[in-house]
């Protein structure tokens, strides 16, 4: 464990938390994207079946607790408790487009062709695409809420100090893994777009809501 | 051909 992965892990934790307090709070999930939040516990589910049968760290299998809890509680917000307040309308992107690639991908290049290594390359490739969704459905609207971009903030900046930690790994232990860094740095490089308009939303005239072109 | 290893990252 290194400094970069547990600011990671916490920053990945924090955008969880501020996604379901929203909802909570607001008692309503307008604005956000059920279907990124079905492919983030598709991508958990995916990636933490090794949760009984590989026991890293009493931290390890707590986060992934956590993670996969905190997945399923927010679909349970969205598609059960607050189903009135979702916004079908605008939540459109069609997920097969991501889900396919990511299955064929995950089948042709991994470490190992044994079921759970292509289920955990499965759920790292869907990860760094999950998000697509959400960020159309933002483009769309043409809005965000600040709380909504402030989940995004969080959940952009988790991996892109992952991939501050993989370079740390690299010269500190030796160790790389490509499919998680290449995965990582398109997952980063997706939320860009939102990053710059994000900070510079502080000197941009009225930007009381997060306003993202299309 | 790519290194099997064991996953310690979330």
């Amino acid at each position: 464990m290194n400094v970069f992965r547990l600011a990671g892990d916490i920053s990945h934790l924090l955008a969880i938390i501020i996604l379901l307090l929203k909802i909570w709070t607001s008692r309503s999930c307008a604005g956000i994207s059920g279907k990124s939040q079905v492919m983030f516990a598709i991508t958990y589910t995916a990636r933490y079946l090794d949760l009984f049968t590989n026991f890293i760290s009493l931290y390890n299998s707590t986060m992934k607790i956590i993670f996969l809890g905190a997945a399923y509680a927010t679909l349970y917000l969205i598609y059960v408790r607050f189903k009135a307040t979702y916004d079908h309308n605008h939540d459109t992107f069609r997920v097969e487009f991501l889900l396919i690639p990511t299955v064929i991908l995950s089948v042709l290049i991994n470490h190992d062709f044994s079921p759970l290594e292509i289920l955990w390359t499965f759920s790292i490739y869907l990860e760094s695409v999950a998000i697509l969704p959400q960020l159309f459905m933002v483009s769309k609207t043409g809005e965000a809420e600040s709380i909504t971009s402030h989940y995004l903030f969080a959940l952009g900046s988790y991996r892109a100090l992952y991939i501050i930690n993989w370079v740390y790994r690299y010269y500190a232990e030796g160790f790389y893994d490509l499919i998680a860094i290449v995965a990582g740095v398109v997952q980063t490089v997706l939320y860009c777009d939102f990053f710059y308009l994000y900070i510079t939303k502080g000197s941009r005239a009225n930007a009381t809501e997060m306003s993202i072109e299309a | 051909w790519l290194p099997k290893r064991k996953h310690d990252e979330l």
